[in-house]
């Protein structure tokens, strides 16, 4: 049912702009990070994190409206939630979910089309530390901190990187409760 | 053989390649340009670059009212061949039996193959193979823009890039 | 070198679109 509902908002809900504008954007974005921070690619994923993060904190608002979920009761849940629903109706792609730990409090993202980094091919001193898809963990991060999740979302591999796909992983630490302020 | 280059906003060459021609029945060694025509190559081609500026940026008047825009006349005048919308500028020039062929992208990057014939004839084109082979190097070079870490007007190093035109070479031209 | 994908990718067949 949430993926009949992630392609029903995605039909019939969704605006939708040109996906090769947004390609070219974000790699613009990036390439113009590159120079700003003078190759230090570290600094470049961090920014593209923080920026991330800046995004998701507002776009699970929109998320939220749109679908009306309610409250998921597991991360089995959460991870079906943000593949099925969330990736559709943003990013229209619906990632494989896997590696879920023992403890199922922490699971895997395989990306097979990522329309951020189509086109793309590193130079080679960013191969080994530029994370080109970063803005993705920060959004999650974000996103999901604002459902009272604070978790740990970074990248395992890269396809960009010449690894054999590109996997996020995502890992809850701790369910946030409202403080009653002092 | 053929001498195909790309050539940017400076006239400047962003790709080069030789290609040479395919082993003969009796065995023959891959053949390319003599020795004193390689080095004249590029001057060879540099010298055509009037002409194909002068096609690029000529009217067509051929055009018909309604047909394209408001009327007026567009770019990419090829001598040979009254589309408007042609790239392909088909043979623009020779030299002692040497045959040049140009093709324009529509920023204004410039495709020029020189074309060889090991018999020292003049050299016949094929329109058709010559045209297919450039709409296809045409599409790779797009693929390359569409690198955002790719910058307009720089060389193109990639070893996949070389690869593929060759193979396209191989495929239209021998 | 890590061999390249830009050039095996498609420029037509490709999604189009995302959400706005």
């Amino acid at each position: 049912s949430l993926k009949i509902m992630g392609e029903d908002v995605w039909k019939n809900r969704t605006e939708k702009v040109n996906a090769e504008l947004f390609t070219l954007t974000y790699g613009s974005i990036v390439s113009q990070l590159c120079i700003d921070y003078q190759r230090d690619f570290q600094k470049v994923n961090k920014q593209l994190f923080s920026m991330g993060y800046n995004i998701g904190v507002r776009l699970i608002e929109d998320f939220l409206a749109k679908t009306a979920l309610p409250r998921c009761e597991n991360m089995v849940k959460t991870s079906e939630a943000i593949s099925k629903c969330a990736f559709k109706i943003f990013l229209n792609m619906t990632p494989q979910v896997t590696n879920f730990s023992p403890e199922k409090d922490a699971f895997s993202l395989i990306i097979d089309e990522n329309p951020l980094s189509d086109f793309v091919e590193l130079p080679m001193d960013a191969m080994k530390q530029l994370w080109y898809s970063n803005i993705l963990c920060g959004v999650l991060k974000g996103a999901l901190q604002m459902v009272q999740l604070e978790c740990d979302v970074w990248f395992i591999s890269d396809v960009l990187k010449g690894d054999a796909h590109t996997e996020l992983r995502i890992k809850l630490n701790k369910v946030l409760k409202d403080e009653i302020p002092i | 053989p053929q001498y195909f280059a790309i050539l940017g906003k400076s006239d400047n060459p962003v790709y080069e390649a030789e290609f040479t021609t395919q082993q003969g029945q009796q065995g023959q060694l891959q053949k390319g340009f003599p020795q004193h025509l390689k080095e004249l190559n590029p001057f060879i081609m540099h010298a055509s670059l009037d002409i194909i500026e002068d096609l690029q940026w000529k009217l067509n008047s051929n055009v018909q009212h309604g047909t394209n825009n408001s009327g007026f006349g567009s770019f990419l005048r090829s001598k040979n061949v009254n589309v408007t919308d042609n790239c392909y500028l088909g043979k623009v020039d020779h030299f002692y039996g040497l045959a040049i062929t140009a093709y324009l992208t529509f920023s204004g990057m410039k495709f020029v193959m020189i074309h060889g014939n090991l018999d020292k004839n003049s050299t016949q084109v094929d329109d058709n193979a010559v045209k297919s082979f450039y709409q296809e190097v045409h599409e790779l070079y797009i693929k390359t823009l569409m690198n955002p870490f790719y910058k307009i007007n720089d060389p193109i190093t990639s070893a996949a890039f070389d690869t593929r035109v060759r193979s396209l070479a191989r495929k239209y031209l021998n | 070198p890590t061999p390249s994908r830009l050039y095996s990718e498609s420029l037509m067949f490709r999604k189009q679109e995302v959400s706005l």
